[in-house]
């Protein structure tokens, strides 16, 4: 299983329509402060079920939607959309692909898809159980948490080995 | 279960200890269950020796040593249990110029398994990535993709 | 009491809102009493808003966002109750080039009143330095002193 | 009042006698990871009369004493010397200079210094007191620290003021 592409709309400071493609091999995102690298990566986490609004920077998950700025109103919804890749193509090309997508609006409702068929978040999560993304704990490294890992209490580095186990 | 924890305690240890040798070019680290009789519910100490220094308190290391060490004990975990992909975002910040090229070493051997996916801000650390994405805001409070050219 | 924290409350917040202007070149930041009533105990929040941006939790600003707020505080309060000296160690870590050089402009100002030691891995703050100390292990473990050229 | 120069010996990774000289203007301090850069700022810290061992990074306060290397033997204690200069040199040239300095014996014995003369570790803090160098709580920003000035929780952030006020 591959990422191939990320698809954001309306999610932090991505209010248009932004489609980022990863080639095969490793991909760099670079840029200056605050343009939004560590946004797509909190859009990764969102997409994959992340609950805590705390652990996207946020107090309340509303905070993930865009909130306007000096020249553009707020957005009325966030939608991050995922595409994996079977590194083994398959005979049919659709069964090739895994496209999961999650909705927010600002009233709260939330809207989760498949393959363009509406899910709930659970099966989203067995999905990418399925295909080992099991726990996203020590594969995304959010910016500052490096430091944490040596800080942690010994409770804690045991939740992390647990995690693996 | 009491034996997947110590099958994947050991094998994470060999690991960490591997790569921190890796990462550090010598020296020593390995975890330590605090209570060995329980293992069930033990808390982890972590003793590290940099090269030519010390067994020391990890908390005494310089920050970009604990970055390192924390690479190794990441890496380990990660190649127990392997993810499609890794995303780190800055974890080479504290890092100079002869560690961010070490990382990218190891960097290299573990990218045969694993697709990676790094938020960076320095130019070793770009010119090892096969594709280069681009982030700007030209209009204010917008984020948007631009190509990126390394020179 | 509650008049001299008035005052330094009061002093430190338009300094600070001041930096964060320099610094951003534009926008807004403040501090707030949680609870204005209570003033001899109520808790600060902070409240800011990057140039171009919406009015939002500092929290979800980024990295090196928040680093150069931090400066605009610690600085504040400097400015409000000078010290001898400040000795500042990598807080430019997270800052990409533009922000460093802002930060050093700045530096450039605060530096008539008082003495700066500072620890960094960027060539442009080092640029900006009167003096150069360089720090080496050469005989492992042991730390010595080497003059430094900047080329 | 000035900070002129800095004396280390057996003082975490500074084994031998080293003398810190800070030249008028800014002084930059560089050097690959793990040379000892952040221990000097310790240094300062604890001659300045840092009590706790965490703050340092330690986990009791023998961890300041040289532990030892490869070649080399752990010391007996650790001693540092601060030497200020007051700005406005006075006429009497043996009044223009204050030098304070903290040792540390393995045993856990300490000694206190003001020009020579031994005293208490309170009257180094208030000999500083006098000269405006009464809470290094923001004239030292420790490695780290300044992302914790802004995850601080709105008690913290109060005590950050009162401790200008
Ligand atoms: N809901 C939102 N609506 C609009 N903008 C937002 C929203 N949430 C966050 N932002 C903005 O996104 C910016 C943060 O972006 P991000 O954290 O991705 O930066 P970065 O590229 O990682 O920068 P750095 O290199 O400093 O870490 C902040 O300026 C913040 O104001
Ligand atoms: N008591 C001690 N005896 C000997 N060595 C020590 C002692 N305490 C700390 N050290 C060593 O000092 C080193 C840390 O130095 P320091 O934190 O000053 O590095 P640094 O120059 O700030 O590096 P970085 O750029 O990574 O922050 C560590 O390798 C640690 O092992
Ligand atoms: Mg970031
Ligand atoms: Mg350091």
């Amino acid at each position: 299983l591959r990422l191939e592409a990320l698809e954001l709309y309306g999610f932090k400071s991505f209010v248009d329509k932004t489609k980022v493609t990863f080639p095969d091999g490793t991909t760099c995102i670079v840029g200056p402060n605050g343009c939004g690298k560590s946004n797509i990566a909190d859009a990764i986490c969102w997409v994959l079920g992340e609950q805590s609004a705390k652990s996207l920077r946020g107090s309340k998950m509303e905070d993930v939607i865009f909130a306007g700025s000096a020249n553009r109103k707020p957005a009325g919804y966030a939608e991050v959309t995922m595409t994996w890749q079977r590194i083994e193509a398959l005979q049919d090309e659709k069964e090739s692909r895994l496209v999961v997508t999650r909705r927010l609006y600002r009233n709260g409702d939330s809207e989760y898809l498949i393959n363009q068929t509406a899910c709930r978040l659970k099966d989203i999560q067995n999905a990418l159980w399925d295909f080992g993304m099991g726990s996203k704990a020590y594969s995304i490294i959010e910016q500052g948490k490096i430091g944490q890992i040596l800080n942690a209490k010994p409770q804690e580095r045991r939740t992390l080995i647990e995690e693996a186990a | 279960c009491i034996e997947k924890f110590r099958e994947t305690f050991n094998t994470v240890n060999e690991r960490f200890g591997h790569n921190f040798r890796e990462l550090f070019g010598g020296g020593a680290a390995q975890l330590q269950l605090l209570d060995e009789d329980n293992a069930l519910e033990s808390g982890i100490d972590m003793l590290v020796q940099p090269p030519g220094k010390k067994l020391q308190n990890v908390l005494l290391m310089s920050g970009g040593e604990k970055a390192m060490t924390a690479i190794a004990l990441l890496f380990a975990i990660f190649e127990y249990k392997p993810s499609p992909f890794c995303l780190l975002d800055e974890v080479d910040a504290p890092l100079d110029e002869v560690n961010v090229t070490r990382f990218m070493r190891k960097l290299e051997e573990m990218k045969r398994n694993t697709q990676f996916i790094i938020i960076t801000h320095h130019k070793i650390t770009m010119s090892g990535a096969s594709s280069l994405l681009g982030v700007t805001m030209e209009e204010t409070g917008c984020s948007k993709l631009v190509s990126v050219k390394f020179n």
